[in-house]
């Protein structure tokens, strides 16, 4: 599997080491994705890679590659965002895969090796749901938001009505909020923010793992909440050229 | 005050 930019991959690890320490990765002749969740089991992340994003990528068997982040990450670091990378996996030698780094401008080119590891991945099945409410917006703006509120307080509020969708934050000695309404004004789509609902909603999910969720903002301009009373918040985040997305499904405070 | 819930109550191993 060539990538263009092993800025991808970067951008990437950035948005789940967070949550994820180690997880499978499943290569087939889609791409490569990966699901898993953080120990405490409030947030699942789901990763899809498509074939459309590699320059060129060639999977003859199904394969599980079982990932530790922080070694993954010092082999990450040793690549420039504009080198290309290619994995290789070898399905006689499942005990380690290849990558290699290749900056064509200044002719290096840095090879490493990464152990795999046997984990004893947890897969969960995500229902079809019917969402209540979604709403997309440019991610910056999102990730602003979250980022802001999240130092008011720890929980934050997501209200979606007539008014438009309403972040708010507590704390102890002080609350905020932030109310965004539909801009039809704009030109550039990545710039929009749309709003549909059935009924009204409101639903609080802890801030703290909420702006872990907004690292994926460098994967993508946009990003789509999706939500329903009582469900767990979908944050989906769609790469460009169908290369894949990121998703993260985060469950709600209750009573 | 409100309880952080977990994914297992919605999610389930297929």
């Amino acid at each position: 599997a060539r990538l263009p930019r092993s800025a991808v991959l970067k951008k990437i690890l950035d948005s789940v080491k967070d949550l994820v320490k180690e997880t499978n990765w499943d290569c087939n002749e889609e791409g490569m994705s990966m699901q898993a969740l953080d120990t405490g089991r409030i947030v699942l992340v789901e990763v899809m890679l498509r074939e459309a994003a590699f320059e060129s990528y060639a999977c003859e068997v199904p394969m599980t590659l079982g990932i530790d982040m922080e070694p993954f990450g010092k082999v990450l670091r040793c690549a420039g965002g504009d080198e290309k990378v290619t994995i290789k996996a070898s399905r006689n030698d499942q005990d380690h895969i290849e990558l290699v780094f290749e900056n064509e401008e200044k002719e290096r080119m840095s090879a490493f090796e990464l152990k795999l590891m046997d984990i004893d991945g947890e897969h969960m099945a995500v229902p079809d749901a019917e969402w209540g409410a979604e709403i997309s917006m440019p991610s910056s703006e999102f990730k602003k938001i979250v980022m802001d509120l999240a130092e008011i307080g720890s929980d934050l509020t997501i209200a979606v009505s007539k008014l438009g969708v309403t972040f708010t934050a507590q704390g102890n000695n002080c609350k905020g909020s932030m109310v965004l309404q539909p801009s039809t004004a704009v030109d550039k789509k990545s710039e929009q923010v749309a709003i549909s609902f059935t009924e009204p909603l409101e639903m609080t999910f802890a801030a703290p793992y909420m702006k872990m969720i907004t690292k994926a903002a460098a994967l993508s301009s946009t990003v789509t909440l999706s939500l329903d009373e009582a469900c767990p918040i979908c944050v989906r985040y769609e790469m460009e050229d169908n290369a894949g997305h990121i998703k993260y499904y985060l469950a709600p405070k209750e009573d | 005050g409100l309880r952080q819930g977990t994914l297992h109550s919605f999610f389930s191993k297929p």
